[in-house]
């Protein structure tokens, strides 16, 4: 008969039945043993005190055992009964009732693999979670960085902006309109200045 | 046997807990 | 009856025991055993037998309330009366441990893993669309600063060919 151990019953109260009952079985059988031989001894104490008593201790021993052997027989079989219904009625976790502690095993059940494939998830999350967190770092580095290139441009353009400021301010609208005009204007000088010559030298000549 | 089925039947009662305990930690860490 | 409470069941029960015992141990039982004792002393055997029912119950009942206060009982078997009143309503069998740890600590972690998983979806969601945000802003700094390049290349080109009608002109006026 294979013994029950009554594990989820121990889970609740903290020892199992089968010890429960055992302590209370050895209890009350202490207490019966002692009170027979309480009734002994009372017996003995009275039959001294009767003079002449043909009634030997011997005989009150046998008187004991043989009604403590009957009592011992109807308390096994009493106290049997008992331990069955205490067993099944009271130190016993009805089959349908689920401990507080357990209450999550209701709610929710994955199997091996469905608890497997949850954790490799959280993983992959873990990794993607920490991809877009250096994306997001490189992304603040080179707006970072495109902030200062575009001030070092900015600053750049506003340079040519001041030239040409100073240019306008001087006069010149168009540095470069300017220039060529400077270029003509310099060719036709030069080409009056020739010219100054040729007429020089002819006159000299002549 | 009667001390280890109380044995067994105490982890099933608070190791469930403790070990909750300490993987909620590890959650939080890893959070962190 | 269902109704009664496993405290009053076990004192039910126990009381039960004690007046079986008692009927089984009659005085009739007694005597016999005693016979000479009795038949010489029928009246004290008489008051020694009712001290022995007296004193067995007693003690036994005095043993119930010990153990009831040693563990507790009352208190634990009255929070199980309340577990069964709350489960009343379930007929099939509920969970029990299947010996398997690893097995049986799935559920009570599961909730905590499935919102980890669920925080961690939300994190990444959120930062994927960070993400997009701060993607759209590189690239509309990478064209501002094309932009800009262009400008200042365009503005260094129009001062190079400045520059070479500088050095045009210096040539012009240098010219002998």
């Amino acid at each position: 008969m294979s013994v029950d151990p009554m594990t989820y019953e121990a889970q609740f109260f903290g020892f199992t039945p089968q010890t429960c009952m055992l302590r209370i079985y050895i209890a009350f059988q202490d207490y019966l043993f002692e009170v027979m031989q309480a009734v002994e001894q009372v017996i003995l104490k009275k039959l001294d005190g009767i003079p002449e008593c043909e009634i030997s201790p011997v005989q009150i021993r046998k008187c004991t055992e043989k009604f403590l052997c009957f009592m011992k027989g109807r308390f096994d079989k009493l106290f049997g009964k008992m331990e069955q219904l205490f067993l099944q009625l009271i130190l016993r976790i009805p089959p349908n009732i689920l401990l507080p502690e357990d209450k999550s095993q209701e709610v929710l059940t994955y199997s091996a693999e469905e608890f497997q494939l949850l954790h490799k998830e959280i993983e992959q999350l873990q990794e993607k979670y920490k991809t877009e967190l250096c994306t997001k770092q490189a992304f603040l580095a080179e707006l970072e960085e495109q902030k200062i290139v575009q001030a070092k441009l900015k600053k750049t353009l506003t340079v040519f902006d001041e030239l040409e400021n100073a240019g306008r301010e001087n006069g010149t609208s168009d540095f470069r309109e300017s220039l060529v005009f400077l270029v003509q204007n310099s060719r036709k000088l030069q080409n009056i200045r020739e010219n100054v010559e040729k007429e020089g030298k002819k006159l000299k000549v002549s | 046997f009667d001390e280890i089925i109380v044995d067994i039947a105490t982890k099933r009662k608070q190791y469930p807990r403790k070990i909750l305990e300490c993987v909620i930690k590890i959650i939080k860490a890893k959070r962190e | 009856s269902p109704a009664l409470s496993r405290v009053k069941l076990l004192d039910t029960m126990v009381d039960t025991f004690l007046q079986k015992l008692v009927a089984a141990g009659s005085y009739q039982r007694f005597t016999e055993c005693f016979k000479c004792f009795s038949q010489l002393q029928s009246e004290m055997s008489q008051r020694i037998y009712d001290k022995f029912v007296t004193q067995l119950q007693t003690s036994i009942l005095e043993e119930i309330a010990e153990i009831k206060a040693e563990g507790n009982l009352e208190a634990v078997l009255n929070a199980l009366d309340a577990l069964v009143e709350e489960g009343k309503d379930r007929q099939e069998p509920a969970w029990r441990p299947s010996g398997d740890p690893e097995k049986d600590l799935r559920s009570p972690l599961l909730p905590y893993f499935l919102q980890q998983r669920d925080t961690l979806r939300r994190r990444v969601q959120r930062q994927e669309a960070e993400n997009r945000q701060l993607a759209e802003q590189v690239l509309n700094g990478r064209r501002q600063v094309e932009e800009l390049q262009l400008q200042c290349r365009a503005r260094w080109q129009a001062w190079q060919a400045l520059h070479r009608e500088q050095k045009e002109l210096l040539a012009v006026l240098r010219e002998p």
